[in-house]
């Protein structure tokens, strides 16, 4: 099963 | 000051309707340029980013900054008051506890007031510029929204497979699977219903059918969608406004 990826591990927080 | 004129209520009501289900609390910054706003959903999976540029609208003016932090469950018990062919105008000061949402029909000359207040929202705000891209597809939005809800009743996730000559949708799950291929095509007729895909190295990605379910609720705003994927990074969904854009970041699946 592909595991769900969160946002923020790509984007930087400002 | 703002205040923000549109000639039909509709098209403001049709830009909340698209992303309200997903996102709920929203800071939208005004400012000479028109109206913004960033939201992410409770999952951290999907972004919704909205650009209503000032051509949007009939009349627009706003002197100094303005942030309006809104409960957009709120804002659409509002929104349903007016009709769709009323003319809608935002009014806030420049430190506003509220914003005043005027419904007017120039017809009958009738004058709806709402007062909407305002809260402080202390969200997170990410840096989603300058990404690359390594495949743009450009189809009609009905039809991307239909692809997605046949392919949601056979899996929770589907996989978009970006070659030069196809795009293929593939979902497979416990009932058994399903695909549609795509191929671009020019439509000189109707342009809007052409697909066009432009391709720098082929992509294989794979999304959660729930996150792209609160996105097609956006196709009711423009004819076509814009879907841009690279490898192993959030695709960009958007829809395009007379002035401004509608956009949906979605991180992607990844296999084990």
């Amino acid at each position: 099963t592909p595991i769900q990826n969160d946002l923020t591990e790509f984007f930087t927080i400002i | 000051m703002l205040e923000g004129k549109f000639e039909e209520a509709s098209l403001f009501k049709r830009i909340i309707d698209s992303f309200k289900d997903c996102v709920q609390l929203v800071n939208f910054n005004c400012n000479e340029h028109g109206i913004a706003a960033q939201a992410v959903d409770d999952s951290r999976v999907l972004l919704v980013s909205l650009s209503i540029g000032t051509e949007s609208f009939q009349e627009f003016r706003c002197d100094r900054g303005v942030t309006l932090g809104v409960d957009l469950s709120s804002l659409s018990k509002i929104l349903r008051c007016g009709n769709n062919n009323d003319n809608l105008t935002l009014i806030a000061d420049d430190t506003p506890d509220s914003v005043l949402l005027l419904f007017e029909d120039t017809k009958k000359d009738r004058i709806s007031e709402y007062s909407l207040k305002l809260m402080d929202i202390d969200a997170d705000f990410l840096d989603i510029e300058g990404m690359e891209y390594d495949t743009v597809i450009t189809m009609p939005s009905a039809e991307f929204a239909k692809v997605v809800r046949d392919l949601n009743q056979l899996s929770d996730s589907l996989n978009i497979l970006v070659t030069k000559d196809t795009v293929k949708f593939v979902a497979e799950g416990d009932i058994g699977s399903g695909s549609v291929i795509v191929k671009p095509h020019t439509d000189m007729d109707k342009p809007q219903e052409s697909v066009k895909v432009e391709l720098d190295k082929p992509v294989d990605l794979t999304f959660g059918s729930k996150y792209l379910l609160d996105i097609i609720k956006g196709a009711g705003l423009s004819d076509q969608i814009t879907i841009k994927l690279s490898a192993e990074t959030p695709a960009l969904f958007e829809f395009s406004l007379q002035s401004g854009y509608l956009q949906f970041f979605l991180a992607p699946k990844f296999n084990e």
